[in-house]
Order: C-alpha cells, then sequence, then structure tokens
C-alpha cells in the first residue's frame, strides 16, 4: 500500500505544471524510496525524470513497488482543486485501479477527496548511463526563463554557446537575430543569484526553442537550474527539489 | 538547415 502525505500540496502542483505540456500519460512508480517518473515526449526528443524523494513527504510509507499510470492532464485537473497549501495525501493500494488524493485545509475542518481512474500504460524506459559533461551552468531559473522566452520570439533554435569567460544563448531568426551573454559571478548574499561556469571544454549546441519552452515550466520548483552540455550530445538541465530533482534530457539539433 | 536528432539515437531502450 501506498500512502503518502505531503505538508503542502503546492510541490505536486507545481510537477504536474512543470511536465504536463511535455507529456500526457505516465507511470508514478512508487518504491519505499520515493516516487519517481521516466517519460519521453511523442517526439522522442525531450526525456522527464523525476525523483521525488522519501523526503519530501511528511509521511511515506510504500510496502511494496506500485506503479501508478496517470493521465496528467486528469490529474491536474484534480491536483488544482487543492490550495497550495492543504495537506495533499496520496493513497493507493498494492494492484491499484484508482489513486485517492486527499485534500485537507490546515485551519478549517475541510476534507476534500477524490478519486482518480489509472491506466495501464506500456511505456518506452530508456537507459540513461552516466553521462560526462564538458560543460556546466548554474544560474537563476528565473532568469533562463526569461532568456528562453526573450529568444524563442526570433527563431525556433536556441543556441547554447559556452566559453571560459561566459555562456551565450542565441537565436537567428527571418526578421532579426539576439542574444544575451552571462559572465560567471558569485552573490554572496544571495547564492541563489549567483551564475556559475564550469568549462572543460567550449560548447557550440543548437536546441529546439519549443522543448526548452516546455523545460523552463519547472522554474517554479526551485531558484536555481543547472545545465550539462557535452558535444554532439543531449543536453541535461536540472531543477533540484527539497529532495529530489526533475530533470530533463534534450537532444540536440545538428547539421544536416 | 538544422536536423532535430532523436534521444534514441544517444540512449537505448530497456
Amino acid at each position: 500500500m501506498l500512502e503518502g502525505k505531503f505538508e503542502e500540496s503546492s510541490l505536486m502542483k507545481k510537477v504536474v505544471d512543470a511536465i504536463k505540456d511535455s507529456v500526457k500519460l505516465c507511470n508514478f512508480n512508487c518504491t519505499e524510496h520515493g516516487v519517481t517518473v521516466q517519460a519521453v515526449d511523442d517526439s522522442r526528443v525531450l526525456l522527464i525524470s523525476l525523483l521525488i524523494g522519501e523526503a519530501s513527504f511528511e509521511e511515506y510509507r510504500c510496502d511494496r513497488n506500485i506503479t501508478l499510470g496517470i493521465d496528467l492532464e486528469s490529474f491536474n485537473k484534480i491536483i488544482k482543486n487543492g490550495n497550495s497549501s492543504d495537506f495533499l495525501t496520496l493513497i493507493a493500494e498494492d494492484s491499484p485501479d484508482n489513486v485517492l488524493i486527499i485534500f485537507e485545509d490546515k485551519k478549517k475542518d475541510r476534507v476534500s477527496e477524490y478519486s482518480l481512474k489509472l491506466m495501464d500504460l506500456d511505456s518506452d524506459f530508456l537507459q540513461i548511463d552516466d553521462m560526462e559533461f564538458d560543460a556546466t551552468i548554474t544560474m537563476p531559473s528565473s532568469e533562463f526563463a526569461k532568456i528562453t522566452r526573450d529568444l524563442k520570439t526570433l527563431s525556433e533554435s536556441l543556441q547554447i554557446i559556452v566559453t571560459k569567460e561566459n555562456v551565450k544563448f542565441s537565436s537567428d531568426g527571418d526578421f532579426g537575430t539576439g542574444n544575451v551573454v552571462l559572465k560567471g559571478f558569485v552573490d554572496m548574499d544571495k547564492p541563489d543569484e549567483s551564475i556559475k561556469i564550469d568549462m572543460a571544454r567550449p560548447i557550440n549546441l543548437t536546441f529546439g526553442a519549443k522543448y526548452i519552452a516546455d523545460i523552463v515550466k519547472g522554474t517554479s520548483l526551485s531558484e536555481s537550474v543547472t545545465i550539462k552540455l557535452a558535444d554532439k550530445s543531449p543536453a541535461l538541465f536540472e531543477y533540484k527539489l527539497p529532495s529530489g530533482f526533475l530533470r530533463f534530457y534534450l537532444a540536440p539539433k545538428f547539421d544536416e | 538547415k538544422l536536423k532535430q536528432s532523436s534521444l534514441l539515437s544517444f540512449f537505448k531502450k530497456k
């Protein structure tokens, strides 16, 4: 049996918001260590890897591994009904046909209970071995979201160029070009505002802007985002959770 | 002209 209680429903709301536009159906795999999701978008370009660790829950028990096949659009309709500050409890039997979603208001005696039908999903699982990256950038997630939104207005591709001194985000479209250059710096008072650039080898990669626009929907999960890049390889974008992470792997574009 | 690659050319199906 699975019984997981969150101190606030806001974490789950943000997670669903962050992934629902990339994938529609996915298995939530529940183990004694927490909940994981791996899902690939229909075009096989973007992969989501989510870990909500046991410590993200106020109370958590999962005696046996349980898979919850969830339609995220339906789940989102239910999860939106809770207030962000409500307790959120997920309950499922060992071989469940549905999952119970319970919101409890902390001040009033109001308990809202919903049941979501589960699906039997046959999903591709991709083996991601430990990747070696040539460059790692950590920056404020809101800044990365703004750069993505701004440059996406010019072109359907977004280029990321990393040199020793800086990282350049660039787009080249029909009516013009744009770029944003960031240098690494340390903000002692607000560490989350810092920009860290670690580069072993220079990088020049191009990605589909629409996929990065979907990735930045994870912005509300974390103050900062880490971008890991390797030549001619998928990039990794990571938002850290209080205990766990939301990672996106994005395949690059290449010259034909 | 740029071509979008697939994750399947980098990661194996399990």
